[in-house]
């Protein structure tokens, strides 16, 4: 296909597809499509694995990651294990326009992204809580841990560095509704 | 997790990804999705590509990046997100994940790893031809 402007996304989200489309026809940059068409799957919690309300970690907390390029001047906005701010993307896209900087994490992308006037939320919702819950009774299976104590095959911690490393025997519990 | 081209008339491109990354995580744990050139990546001189699945296998390979680098040297879009695919499934053959790639000229294609919970990818394109966002697939 050679059918100029184009937009392609992973999985099939339609609404964020249509979202970025939208804003390509409505005169948009093509940022402004990837942010929009992003910003959309956010807000619709697409397939639980974008967005507030999905994928808690261990402590049922939900973060958020996300990135936006230009594939022109090569600028790059990054966020990483931001809490408490449900437009990732946008905070993603401050960090390109209003920092010289690429990449903010943690609690420090938090602040930055309420001091850029993001609204500072609770992540967690009824469905994230369930899924945390539901965790906890099936004694933190799956687990992401290995060669600690307690044994995370079978126990929730806390843990802690196991004395003799065990052969890891590679095995990943990732799914189609729990992915990056 | 989303990943996202947007490429407009002139061949500027854009890329970016969202994620709320893998269930019951350790606390801190990031994945490929905004590390430059493991979930997206965008040069609108070659490409751009997107990718998902397992982000703390993935983001080892650059995967997006890779792709780019292979349609900057004239793979097509499809070729170059199986090679992606492939320099991956060499080290962790049932690794979760797959790609999408789109070259300057508006070629597209995708790329998965088959794994008993992915045996077809699929994922959504809308361009000036079906001017409304399409279901497309492609077998892993």
């Amino acid at each position: 296909h050679t059918s100029l402007p184009l937009v392609i996304n992973t999985w099939p989200f339609k609404s964020a597809t249509a979202a970025a489309w939208h804003a390509l026809q409505s005169g948009g940059s093509v940022l402004d499509a990837v942010e929009k068409g992003c910003a959309r799957c956010e807000m619709d919690q697409c397939d639980g694995t974008v967005g507030f309300g999905g994928s808690p970690d261990e402590t049922g907390e939900t973060t958020l990651d996300a990135m936006i390029m230009n594939g022109n001047s090569m600028e790059v906005g990054a966020v990483a294990d931001l809490r408490r701010i449900k437009n990732a993307i946008g905070v993603a896209r401050a960090v390109m326009e209003r920092t010289e900087h690429t990449l903010l994490v943690g609690e420090s992308a938090s602040v930055f992204a309420e001091n850029m006037g993001f609204v500072a939320e609770d992540l967690t919702t009824n469905e994230s809580l369930n899924v945390f819950s539901q965790w906890l009774k099936g004694n933190c299976q799956p687990n992401y841990r290995k060669n600690v104590s307690p044994d995370p095959s079978t126990s929730c911690g806390p843990y802690g560095p196991k004395a003799a490393q065990t052969q890891y025997n590679g095995e990943r519990q990732i799914n189609i509704h729990s992915h990056d | 997790t989303i990943g996202m081209i947007a490429m407009d008339k002139d061949g500027h491109m854009a890329a970016g990804t969202s994620t709320n990354g893998l269930s019951h995580k350790v606390p801190g744990r990031v994945g490929d999705s905004p590390i430059i050139g493991a979930g997206a990546y965008a040069d609108s001189s070659a490409g751009a590509a997107a990718a998902t699945g397992d982000g703390d296998i993935m983001m080892r390979f650059l995967p997006s990046y890779l792709a780019v680098e292979l349609m900057r040297n004239g793979a097509d879009p499809s070729a170059a997100c199986k090679s992606a695919i492939s320099r991956i499934k060499r080290h962790y053959s049932d690794f979760f994940g797959a790609i999408i790639c789109a070259n300057t000229t508006g070629h597209y294609g995708a790329a998965c790893n088959k794994v008993p919970t992915l045996t077809e990818f699929h994922y959504m394109v809308a361009d000036s031809e079906s001017d409304t966002a399409v279901l497309k697939s492609v077998p892993c």
